[in-house]
């Protein structure tokens, strides 16, 4: 992953970007 | 030996088939234990999608390089219905340990969820094996045609911006991805960021108009229970 910019904030994942935090 | 091209591409199939080879075409026990732990069971959505979206898969790939070539779809299909299961496995088992919770019935009845987590799948194995091919339209004519992203959004209509909204966490979930296809995915995001996703019918408008409107709206005081 070295040169991937990662967006998500820490403690982030999939499940906040689809609304079901 | 020195990396060629050529060798980087045929390394990049072979870990793919190694990895998908004994793959399930279906949802594993794992898979079916998270589907039955769900408030709404979306095994029938998830199914039902998979053979629907296979079609017109199929369909545009023959239409796009050739009646004769079908079966070569149909197996792209396949390898990447097999990351699918497995990307989706792996993404429940880090949720379920990051929020501590074996519930994810919102989730999984999310068809933009699964309309672009598969897709990303199917992107991933297209570009595996490549995605231009030059169709011969008569004895002497040639054409190329371009099945690399963003065919893949217009074959299962599905907006960039919820394309966007898996790719971070597939490549998170799928740790054998090549630095290659870490790179394409990269590539595939700023395009939505830079250009897709401000096309006339993204969502993202729509998103910015809500998000706009509640910063507008004085504070709401804060509900009594949750």
């Amino acid at each position: 992953f070295q040169d991937y910019h990662f967006g998500l904030d820490e403690g982030e994942g999939i499940s906040e970007l689809f609304d079901c935090d | 030996p020195p990396q060629t091209p050529v060798r980087t591409a045929m390394n990049t199939i072979q870990q793919l088939q190694m990895i998908l080879n004994t793959a399930d075409d279906k949802p594993s026990s794992t898979l079916e234990a998270y589907f039955n732990n769900c408030t709404v069971n979306p095994t029938n959505g998830i199914t039902n999608r998979v053979e629907y979206l296979g079609q017109k898969f199929q369909e545009n790939f023959a239409q796009a390089v050739g009646e004769g070539w079908a079966e070569i779809g149909s197996q792209r299909y396949k390898l990447g219905v097999r990351l699918y299961y497995r990307v989706m496995e792996s993404m429940l088992k880090s949720e379920e340990e990051r929020l501590s919770v074996h519930n994810f019935s919102k989730l999984l009845n999310d068809a933009t969820f699964h309309g672009s987590l598969l897709a990303c799948a199917v992107e991933v194995v297209m570009t595996t094996y490549g995605t231009t091919w030059n169709i011969t339209l008569t004895s002497d004519i040639q054409t190329e045609t371009d099945l690399s992203f963003p065919w893949i959004l217009r074959v299962f209509d599905i907006k960039a911006y919820e394309f966007y909204k898996v790719i971070e966490s597939f490549i998170k979930a799928e740790p054998t991805l090549s630095r290659e296809m870490i790179k394409h995915m990269e590539r595939c995001e700023h395009r939505i960021m830079e250009c897709i996703a401000w096309q006339m019918d993204s969502p993202l408008f729509d998103i910015l108009k809500q998000q706009k409107e509640q910063e507008d709206q004085p504070d709401q005081p804060e509900p009594t229970s949750t």
